[in-house]
Order: structure tokens, then sequence, then C-alpha cells
């Protein structure tokens, strides 16, 4: 699986 | 972060201001839809509970902040102030919020990073967002006459997706690795919702007048 993204967007 | 990104959150953080200002100075929310600003709240809260959690940088936290609380005002100004709420064009104002919120709770449950609560919140919310305009453009659609500010705020709300899509194509060749397919679908797909109107906007800038959607 995918890592997961840091959501580092608004 | 990238200039396109700053620019695309200044003007997310300008359209509020504008609507904010509007609301304020005129004492008059007409052509305003309550429930687009309450799909905003929502998205806002279930976005942000990260908070908690995990700090990104001071920026992030502080803006995050800004965009719950000024959420949480507009409602407050069209549900609450004397003036104000009799402005509201609850008739006309009727598109069902949950036509859009069931489909975006489901598709999260199915496509998203990471089976946890905070994560499919946290899908739920971007794909609320791409969606969360329309009830908006609905409403402004139905009473035609579009006044200036309202207009304006539509746009910048526009302007800013269609920065952040700049921002993702400048991320995906400047970062190694970077992709979030989630967002950038949903983020395409809340672009193209404005469209239509950025059309009618252009029109009525070039040819100086006020602008009008057609029936």
């Amino acid at each position: 699986s995918s890592p997961t993204t840091t959501h580092d967007e608004l | 972060m990238n200039i396109f990104r700053l620019a695309g959150d200044m003007t997310h953080l300008l359209s509020i201001i504008v609507l904010l200002l509007k609301i304020q100075a005129t004492k008059s929310c007409a052509g305003v839809s309550l429930k687009t600003q309450e799909l905003y709240a929502v998205v806002f809260v279930t976005r942000y509970l990260d908070l908690f959690y995990s700090f990104i940088s001071l920026y992030n936290t502080v803006m995050k902040i800004i965009f719950l609380l000024t959420a949480f005002t507009i409602i407050w100004y069209m549900r609450k102030h004397k003036v104000v709420c009799q402005t509201y064009d609850k008739e006309q104002d009727t598109f069902r919020v949950l036509f859009l919120i069931v489909p975006c709770f489901v598709l999260a449950l199915l496509v998203n990073h990471e089976m946890s609560v905070t994560e499919v919140l946290w899908t739920f919310s971007i794909y609320l967002e791409a969606v969360a305009i329309l009830p908006q453009l609905v409403l402004l659609q139905r009473t035609k006459n579009v006044d200036n500010l309202t207009g304006n705020y539509i746009f910048m709300l526009g302007s800013y997706r269609a920065l952040y899509l700049v921002n993702w194509v400048y991320r995906y060749f400047t970062e190694l690795g970077y992709r979030q397919w989630i967002v950038w679908v949903s983020g395409t797909v809340q672009t193209c919702v404005y469209l239509d109107f950025f059309y009618y906007y252009v029109q009525a800038w070039r040819n100086n007048e006020r602008m009008k959607l057609p029936g």
C-alpha cells in the first residue's frame, strides 16, 4: 500500500 | 511552501474576508447560500481534526484556526444576527445537502489512504469541498443577478482552487515521490465546477457590466 501523505496543505 | 500554494491560500483567505466584509458593511447576506457556508464549516471541522495531534507549522495552525473561526462567524451572521438573518434567501436556498454529504461520505469509506476515523473524515472533507459550492451556484442561478461582492467571492474561491492545481504541478516536479491522487482528482473536479461561473464572470468584466447568469 502507498504511504499516507502528510496532509500539509490546507 | 511554494508561491502558488501561498497565493492560493491568500486568495482563499481574501475570498472569506470579502464575504465577511460584504455581510458586515451591507448588513445583508442576500445571494449568499447558508447551505454552502455550513458545508464549508463541515469541511473545515472534519479536515482540521489534526489540529489536536499533528503540528506542521505555525502558518498551518493559524490558517486552520482562521478558516474555522470565520466559517462559524459567517454562519452566525446568517442565522443569528438580527438584521443580517432577515436578508437570507431561505426560500431560494433549498439545495438538499444530504445529496452531497452522503455520497461523499460513502466514497470516503471506499476510497481512502487508510481506514481510520481521522483519515476517512479527512478524505470526506476533500470530497465534500469539491462540491460544497454547488448550493451557492444554484442559488446564484435562481436569483439571476449577482451582486459584485458575491461574484468576487465566488471568483476568488475558484481562483484559489486553480492556484492549488498549479501548486500540485509544481510540487510534482520539485518534490521527489510527491503524489496525492485523492486530492488531485477532487481538486480538479472542484476547479471544473467553477468553469461555467468563470465564463460569465469574465464576460461581465470585459463588457464592464454587472454579472448576469443565463436563465
